[in-house]
C-alpha cells in the first residue's frame, strides 16, 4: 500500500521532487494470468536526499537481484505505468547493458535524476532497471516522446552522467510503440 | 521558480549523515 513521502526533517536536504520507489518480480508460470500492476509492489516515498539514502542502502542492489526483477522509480504522484496521464504520450530512452554494470549505472542514473541535472523543466516521470538473464536494461520516461529538443538533452545528459562504454547502444521508443510490439512489459 | 540542483558528490556526502539511517 501506497504511503505518500514524511516531511523533510530538519537538517535533511529536499529534493527538487518527492519520489516513489516500487519492486516488481515476474516469477515464471504466471505471465498471463495476473496484470503488470499487480505485480507492482510499493517500497518508499522519500522527500530529501537523506530520506533516499535511508530507503536505498536497505535494498538490494540491482547485480544482486535474481531472475526478472525491475526497481521503478517515478516522480510521487506518477504511477510507473505508460498508463498514467504523466506517461500516456511519452516514451523512454532504453540502455542494454552487459552483465556487472547494472548497479554502478543504475546509481548513477538514479543520483541524475534526483539532483536534477537533466534541466529538462517537468518532463522527467522516472526510470526503471530491468534485471533480466542475458543484459539489464536502464529505461529513462519522459512525459513528451514527441517533443524531440527535450530527448535529445535527455540523452546527452545520460551519456554525460552513465560513464557508459563507448559502444553502448541507446534506444528512443514511445511508450506507444512499446504497446503495439508487447515489449514493454 | 529556483530549482534544487544537487551535484553527485555532494549526494555521496549526505550518504554518511547519521540522517540518513
Amino acid at each position: 500500500t501506497f504511503r505518500p513521502a514524511p516531511k523533510p526533517g530538519p537538517g535533511e536536504h529536499p529534493l527538487q521532487f518527492n519520489y516513489s520507489i516500487w519492486f516488481s518480480k515476474r516469477t515464471p508460470g504466471n505471465k498471463t494470468s495476473t496484470t503488470f500492476g499487480q505485480h507492482l509492489k510499493f517500497v518508499a516515498s522519500f522527500a530529501s536526499v537523506e530520506q533516499f539514502w535511508a530507503v536505498y542502502s536497505h535494498l538490494a542492489r540491482p547485480s544482486e537481484l535474481t531472475g526478472h526483477s525491475d526497481y521503478h522509480l517515478f516522480k510521487e504522484g506518477i504511477r510507473p505505468m505508460w498508463e498514467d496521464d504523466a506517461n500516456k504520450l511519452g516514451g523512454k530512452w532504453i540502455i542494454r547493458l552487459k552483465k556487472g554494470l547494472a548497479s554502478r549505472c543504475w546509481e548513477n542514473l538514479v543520483l541524475a535524476m534526483l539532483g536534477e541535472q537533466f534541466v529538462v523543466g517537468e518532463e522527467i516521470c522516472g526510470a526503471v532497471v530491468s534485471v533480466r538473464f542475458q543484459d539489464d536494461i536502464l529505461s529513462l520516461w519522459n512525459r513528451t516522446a514527441s517533443d524531440q529538443a527535450t530527448t535529445i538533452r535527455i540523452r546527452d545528459t545520460l551519456k554525460r552522467v552513465l560513464h557508459l562504454p563507448s559502444n553502448t547502444v541507446m534506444e528512443y521508443k514511445t511508450h506507444t510503440d512499446s504497446l503495439k510490439d508487447h515489449s514493454s512489459f | 521558480g529556483t530549482r534544487i540542483v544537487y551535484e553527485r558528490a555532494f549526494l555521496m556526502q549526505c550518504r554518511n549523515s547519521p540522517l540518513a539511517k
